[in-house]
């Protein structure tokens, strides 16, 4: 599961 | 990426290219709010500084580098290139309002650890900011009562994006559970905040009608 931190989304 | 933070991308994207071409061609920056293009700013800085240590990929970098050098160029052109076409009197939101509130709820809601404190409060700030940075225009639409039609295209293009962004959230839970709910919340809030806008320009603009308020 990927998580929230990673803030790949503009 | 999908399709729908694609195409969101790409109307956020358009918004600002609107936005410049308006100012640029006509020489003005009637009826844009100085205030909401300040917070935008503010915005894309406090949440894409990352760029500097964060790569997700080359899209999402150069992303980031529009996004803050294409809003700090429409500041550059409201505050200083086309300054006398600037009308303060009618630009009149507080934005202490805005900002302390998103500051405050940042402190509280936010995904720091131990690792990351000041960057993820700065993200989540940016989220809380972005999703009331149109209050400002919007305010300055209400009280002039009308708008040009180019920039009706531009806020419908602004809208669009996070609105766009909604089914990306439904679709990166079905496929990945990937759950963001700073951003969901606050992305819902924003797009809802553009409800009346859409409604009077699907009624009014698409049929190629003036955008004028009801009175």
């Amino acid at each position: 599961e990927k998580n929230h931190h990673s803030h790949d989304e503009l | 990426m999908n399709i729908f933070r694609f195409l969101g991308d790409l109307s956020h994207l358009t918004s600002i290219l609107i936005l410049i071409h308006k100012i640029q061609t006509s020489r003005s920056c009637r009826g844009i709010s100085y205030k909401t293009q300040l917070l935008y700013v503010i915005v894309f800085v406090s949440r894409y500084l990352d760029l500097v240590w964060t790569y997700v990929s080359l899209y999402n970098s150069l992303m980031k580098l529009f996004f803050i050098s294409s809003s700090s160029y429409i500041l550059y052109l409201i505050k200083i290139r086309f300054r006398p076409t600037l009308d303060p009197s009618i630009d009149t939101f507080s934005l202490p309002y805005l900002i302390i509130p998103a500051a405050i709820l940042s402190l509280i809601f936010n995904y720091a650890d131990e690792k990351a404190w000041l960057s993820e409060v700065l993200w989540s700030f940016s989220i809380y900011l972005e999703s009331v940075a149109i209050l400002p225009q919007l305010f300055l639409l209400q009280r002039t009562g009308e708008a040009e039609t180019i920039t009706t295209h531009y806020l419908f293009a602004l809208g669009a994006y996070r609105a766009l962004y909604i089914p990306n959230w439904i679709y990166r839970y079905a496929t990945e559970s990937f759950v963001d709910p700073i951003a969901i919340i606050s992305g819902l809030i924003q797009t809802a905040l553009y409800a009346d806008f859409f409604y009077i320009y699907f009624t009014k603009v698409i049929r190629g009608q003036k955008f004028e308020l009801p009175a």
